[in-house]
């Protein structure tokens, strides 16, 4: 047609509109799966329940404006935050295991700069009771990395800040490993069901590794 | 920075729109609905060189005249971007945990002459 087909700027000849729009479409994908340093797009997700979310953001809200300034942004580094809902695990009359599983492409490539663990008590006994937070190894006899007592006084969440517990952990496997202790008067510290609105869950914000030059003489 | 139209030839953005449905990925991408992944196309002869977009003025023209007259004219120069934006997503990653951050200079808003 009176148009050139061709593209003005490098002088080859141009895609077909619908082969432009596949390429362009193509290269998308790719590029947002190569900044989220994901080699493929993610199966579908099992989201959590929509109580659970709404609590979670409410506490999330809540804390932020508690302690500004959380997370000064870093020098054009990417940031993340991610919000990870515990999986129960092994437990007794006394104790849970809750576990955390977070993505290798984010505790790969990124240094945890803050991470807290909420956590909810429905109806504990009367005055203070000592309950027992310990994060666990992923090595066969699970041993500990940290451990925290806490005073429950009322019913209520509590936050907990383990970032350099996660710092070391993520070191090895970016999975986390929580044992709950309560006293034996308590029951399970955990709600009925995951899609209970106060299901435990952990919050996590991390950097972007700084690119290390390396200079040379 | 100028907007391609229909006809453009000279340096300029060209809008493009990358409808997370359209390519079936709004079930793990929670926020935003779509991607602007613009881009910056067309000629840039030494002329407009360093200018962003098109001419901006009557006197930037007539330096065009003269600087277009010079034997150096043969020369282009590249159409690039010249402002961008994050583009900030809202995902469930592969553990349906949900992330959300920032990527940097995704989004093309102006173009112009290198």
């Amino acid at each position: 047609g009176a148009k050139a087909a061709w593209c003005p700027a490098c002088g080859v000849a141009s895609l077909a509109p619908g082969a432009q729009r596949d390429a362009l479409l193509a290269l998308a994908k790719q590029s947002i799966l190569a900044k989220l340093r994901l080699p493929g797009r993610p199966g579908v997700p099992q989201p959590p329940s929509r109580a659970a979310l709404r609590s979670a953001l409410r506490r999330m809200r809540a804390q932020r404006s508690d302690t500004p300034g959380m997370l000064r942004d870093g020098p054009g580094l990417q940031e993340y935050e991610v919000l990870s809902f515990a999986e129960a695990g092994s437990s007794t009359s006394r104790s849970v295991h809750l576990h955390f599983r977070f993505s290798q492409e984010v505790a790969g490539s990124t240094e945890i700069q803050q991470a807290t663990l909420y956590l909810f008590w429905a109806s504990p006994g009367r005055g203070a009771q000592p309950v027992t937070v310990r994060l666990l190894r992923q090595d066969p006899n699970m041993t500990v990395a940290s451990e925290t007592r806490l005073e429950v006084q009322r019913p209520g969440w509590t936050t907990l800040d383990i970032g350099a517990a996660v710092r070391s952990l993520f070191g090895e496997t970016p999975r986390l490993t929580v044992e709950l202790e309560v006293p034996e008067d308590w029951g399970s510290p955990l709600p009925p069901d995951h899609s209970d609105s106060h299901w435990p869950f952990v919050v996590a914000q991390a950097r972007a590794r700084t690119r290390h030059r390396v200079q040379r003489r | 920075g100028v907007d391609c139209g229909a006809d453009s030839r000279m340096c300029c953005r060209q809008e493009f729109f990358v409808d997370f449905k359209e390519i079936g990925w709004e079930d793990w991408i929670i926020q935003p609905e779509g991607y602007h992944m613009n881009y910056c196309a067309g000629l840039c002869p030494l002329h407009m060189a360093g200018i962003p977009g098109l001419a901006a003025s009557f006197h930037t023209a007539v330096l065009n005249r003269i600087k277009a007259a010079s034997a150096a004219a043969a020369v282009d120069s590249c159409c690039v971007p010249t402002q961008r934006r994050p583009l900030s997503l809202l995902y469930y990653d592969r553990d349906s945990n949900i992330v959300k951050t920032d990527i940097p200079d995704m989004i093309v808003d102006s173009c112009g002459c290198t």
